[in-house]
């Protein structure tokens, strides 16, 4: 563990009253190596060395912590701030019915499970009347799995026509949304890369359709260095409101969320924690600070 | 890098960057440009003009004796059987379509099972690239034994004397340790039904993931034995550099990769090639 490790660095560092700068440089490469390896991207790791070096410049090396705890406090603290530590991250639910909400982010990612989760929790924790609706003409039996999603939970899902496309089906349930009195819109989007033109294009044109109050990136835990591109790419072309983060209930250390939040500077909403549709949690920064510290 | 330029600190500083931005891992990154830093010094060299292509074919001689295409020569006079394995959402489902359209359209018969029996709509979506490749599918009920369909897909293969059969499980975290016996039990049951079967256990791997992958291979290797590595997703940014450590310390062969969500979208994996989008 970093902890471990830390200790390992301070181990000659008996009583001394400063954590002088060699000692900081030491124990930062320290974290600079477990922040590479839970997957946080390069430049966002570069900076946050550099940031908590200025933090840790001149700290007390008190009796109540070990240079290696007290290292970790700053780095901790400092991962919760960045990591949204006080900020809001509730979902923005007030606003003239029906309110659209725009799932979107890379391909396999998780957005068609988590549209019926949101869905659940905004019936049952919300008291909201929600409506899933495929926005995915492209993968095959995409409509057919978030119907079957609708189905479980006994939320109402829009089923396009044949070879209707996500710009008409904005226009559809619009109309629909009103008759049926649903007051909160799930639009689940096709899976795309950041750096497929058209498909970008395509979620440009949706988004100036739709008007959604959310546009949530729904980003794999797992992610690699790759995250900081991917959350680039959604946020130059639409614009993110806020971010998602599956899989959650694996092993991986989520650096990626570090790094997401880093470019788009939008608050982590809410986790995926498992296949079934209550595999679901509101964003605890400090559990993601000492999961990625590792 | 100007020709002329000599090698300083700052040079190894970028060649790291370059090598944990591609995901190669801080670790493997280090013991790579430590190799550099040895052979620099062996053979005298001072322009840093001379040291990408060192690094490139130091990363090209790790992963070249694992470029192994799949061949579904190893089944004796009985079908190629193919489990196909890896976490949720890295593209099993649509590699299968990619990988049975490849064989028929060489005019081999191929059977495709769908034992994702778990999750919403995974038999239909299998079942539409099943179509699209003109393979026969075999499927059940959702919700049905998983080990059930993969025994009928290996029996409807031999009863029709087709030559391959894909078996599609349903993503699953390794860490799961209910799911990985379940997918212990698939294999198990296959082998009961045909020795040697399954011939070919695929892994897919999401070239966006990072070092979890390594975990991952790990893991699902430990369990079953993988014998082919199968990178989705690389026509993203990611370059999939994960599997610089996989093939180190697993020396599971590389088999393909995945360019794209069309049917036609599947390459061999190749050395030379992965490592020049590497370092692109
Ligand atoms: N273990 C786990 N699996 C998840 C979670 N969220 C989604 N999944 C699984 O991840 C896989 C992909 O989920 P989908 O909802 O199909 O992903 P998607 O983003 O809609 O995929 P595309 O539409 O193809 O881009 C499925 O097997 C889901 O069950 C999670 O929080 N934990
Ligand atoms: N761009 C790109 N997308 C891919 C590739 N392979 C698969 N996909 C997409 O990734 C998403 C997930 O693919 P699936 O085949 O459903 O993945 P899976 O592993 O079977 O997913 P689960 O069964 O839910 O675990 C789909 O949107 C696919 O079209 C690839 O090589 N490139
Ligand atoms: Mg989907
Ligand atoms: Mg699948």
């Amino acid at each position: 563990t970093l902890t471990e490790r830390l200790d390992q660095v301070f181990k000659k560092l008996k009583g001394r009253g400063k954590l002088t700068e060699k000692d900081i440089k030491d124990a930062l490469r320290e974290v600079r190596l477990a922040l590479l390896e839970a997957d946080v991207n390069y430049t966002v790791v570069k900076d946050f060395i550099a940031r908590a070096e200025e933090k840790a410049a001149g700290q007390e090396v008190t009796k109540s912590l070990t240079p290696a705890q007290l290292v970790i406090k700053i780095v901790h603290q400092e991962l919760i701030t960045l990591m949204g530590g006080g900020e809001n991250n509730s979902l923005k639910l007030s606003g003239p019915s029906p309110i659209p909400i725009m799932l979107v982010g890379l391909q396999g990612s998780g957005k068609t499970t988590t549209a019926g989760k949101l869905a659940g929790y905004l019936r049952d924790n919300k008291k909201r009347r929600p409506y899933l609706v495929p926005a995915d003409p492209y993968r095959p039996a995409a409509i057919e799995q978030l119907k079957k999603l609708g189905e479980s939970l006994g939320i109402d899902c829009y089923t396009p026509a044949s070879g209707e496309d996500p710009l008409q089906t904005v226009a559809k349930v619009r109309e629909q949304a009103r008759e049926k009195d649903f007051d909160t819109l799930i639009f689940d989007t096709a899976g795309r890369l950041h750096i497929d033109e058209e498909l970008m294009e395509e979620l440009r044109a949706i988004k100036e359709l739709m008007n959604p109050q959310e546009i949530l990136l729904v980003a794999d835990a797992m992610t690699g260095q790759d995250a900081v591109n991917v959350a680039k790419g959604f946020n130059d072309a639409v614009g993110i409101t806020g971010i998602i983060l599956t899989k959650l209930d694996g092993d991986a250390r989520g650096g990626a969320a570090l790094s997401i939040k880093a470019v788009t500077q939008r608050p982590i909403k809410f986790v995926g924690i498992g296949e079934k549709l209550d595999a679901w949690e509101v964003f605890h920064p400090d559990r993601m600070a000492s999961r990625i510290l590792g | 890098l100007r020709p002329g330029r000599g090698m300083d600190e700052a040079l190894y500083q970028e060649l790291e960057e370059v090598l944990i931005v591609a995901d190669v891992g801080a670790e493997a990154t280090r013991r790579l440009l430590e190799g550099i830093r040895r052979e620099t010094k062996k053979q005298g060299m001072t322009d840093a003009h001379d040291i990408l292509p060192l690094l490139r074919r130091e990363v090209s001689e790790i992963l070249r004796p694992y470029e192994a295409p799949l061949s579904i020569k190893g089944a004796g006079d009985g079908p190629f059987v193919v489990m196909v394995i890896g976490v949720n959402g890295v593209g099993k489902t649509t590699t299968i379509g990619k990988l049975a359209y490849r064989f028929t359209s060489q005019g081999k018969k191929v059977v495709v099972g769908a034992a994702d029996t778990f999750r919403a709509a995974a038999i239909e979506q299998l079942e539409i690239w099943s179509d699209r490749a003109g393979a026969h599918f075999v499927k059940h009920g959702s919700g049905a034994d998983p080990s059930a369909v993969a025994f009928d897909a290996v029996k409807a293969a031999q009863a029709k004397q087709y030559d391959l059969v894909f078996i599609d499980t349903a993503g699953r975290l390794h860490t799961k340790e209910n799911l990985m016996e379940e997918l212990k039990r698939i294999k198990r049951i296959v082998g009961r039904e045909l020795p040697h079967a399954p011939h070919e256990i695929l892994l897919v791997l999401d070239a966006t993931t990072g070092q979890n992958a390594i975990v991952q291979a790990r893991t699902f290797h430990q369990a079953l034995g993988v014998t082919g590595i199968a990178l989705a997703k690389l026509d993203g940014t990611a370059k999939g550099g994960i599997i610089v450590a996989i093939a180190q310390e697993l020396g599971i062969p590389l088999r393909l990769v995945g360019v794209g969500e069309g049917i036609e979208d599947l390459q061999d994996f190749f050395a030379e090639v992965f490592v020049d989008a590497l370092f692109s």
